[in-house]
């Protein structure tokens, strides 16, 4: 509600200064105008003596004035009412409702924020400390709370880059885990489709995975983890995915030579495993034990052949 | 003169209360609707 707008109370009019104790003469439940104003008077009558109609005049004047501060004082109160419940309603959380029951509990007693004389808040000065206290408390509780739920929400997000082949349309990435597909869409910054995974490792795993390919190198596939397993990797080689964060992480820039990196990363890998088959030939064939268990193992094998 | 004087203006402060007097009927029920719904 633009209150600003209804509630313009700014009419030109001579105005005195104010008698701030009216809210004392304000009803305690709710606010009624009291005044016998609204009462369209026309002086017509010409026969009054002028002493009569300067009286009537002085009234009149002094009924404007009243009503002036009433008007004032509500609009005040509206105001700061109103300024009220946009701070509460900027409080609200979804993930708050249930601290939102003393909240309410305080609001129940709006008098005490208004400023209106209440018996009730007069008489148990007690009663508003401690439900000041209260609110002091549930407040604390709120910032306290807000927090712990932001950093719950905010996910742990990784992103790793896989070379795919061009031909492969099916989006997986072998990274160790079981994945379950439960979604596909197509993004318009990229032509080729995005697909969503969860991890099925365990049940109650909340990891969630969008694979897409590579817009700038279609040969590179892209898989964002979200949050972190709640179970162990596959294998130790295979590792946690998502907990490679650093070092699998790839700014974009990369991705411009993305391709070639990995090339050169599978190369490299290719040459250390023939290097490591080729050093572990050498070391048997150098262990005589070895050699003589292999040839006993054959010698026997081919004994068994020839007999049946 | 002075009688006519004198009527016009109780005329013009009465026509004021009068636009006062609506302008904190409205406020005041404005105000009643914002305090329910806080309650």
């Amino acid at each position: 509600m633009d209150c600003s707008s209804s509630l313009d109370i700014s009419l030109n009019l001579n105005t005195n200064a104010f008698d701030r104790s009216f809210p004392a003469k304000l009803p305690e439940e709710e606010v009624k105008v009291s005044t016998s104003a609204g009462v369209e008077r026309k002086w017509l009558v010409k026969d009054k003596s002028a002493s009569e109609l300067r009286e009537e005049l002085n009234r009149v004047y002094s009924e404007n004035k009243k009503i002036k501060e009433m008007l004032e004082t509500v609009c005040e109160k509206y105001y700061a009412l109103h300024h009220h419940l946009e701070k509460l309603q900027s409080r609200k959380s979804p993930g708050i409702d249930h601290i939102e029951q003393p909240t309410k509990k305080r609001k129940q007693d709006p008098e005490d924020f208004l400023g209106f004389p209440n018996g009730k808040t007069e008489n148990s000065s007690s009663n508003q400390d401690h439900h000041h206290q209260q609110y002091e408390q549930k407040n604390q509780l709120l910032s306290c709370k807000r927090p712990v739920t932001d950093s719950f929400n905010k996910a742990k997000v990784s992103t790793v880059y896989f070379p795919a082949d061009s031909s492969d349309t099916s989006l997986t990435v072998k990274d160790g885990y079981q994945w379950r597909k439960y979604g596909q869409k197509v993004t318009r910054d990229n032509p080729s489709p995005r697909a969503y995974f969860r991890c099925s490792f365990a049940p109650s795993c909340p990891v969630k995975k969008k694979v897409q390919r590579s817009a700038e190198d279609p040969s590179i596939l892209v898989a964002t983890y979200e949050g972190t397993h709640n179970h162990l990797g596959p294998n130790a080689s295979e590792g946690d995915a998502t907990s490679q964060g650093g070092s699998s992480t790839v700014t974009l820039d990369m991705v411009h030579h993305g391709g070639q990196r990995l090339a050169t990363e599978k190369n490299e890998r290719g040459m250390m495993q023939e290097f490591l088959v080729q050093q572990m030939a050498s070391s048997l064939t150098n262990d005589s034990n070895f050699t003589a268990a292999l040839a006993a193992a054959i010698t026997g094998r081919l004994m068994e052949q020839s007999r049946t | 003169s002075t009688t006519s004087a004198l009527v016009d203006e109780l005329n013009r402060v009465s026509a004021e209360n009068k636009k006062l007097s609506e302008m904190l009927t409205l406020t005041c029920e404005n105000y009643n609707v914002l305090r329910k719904q806080l309650m």
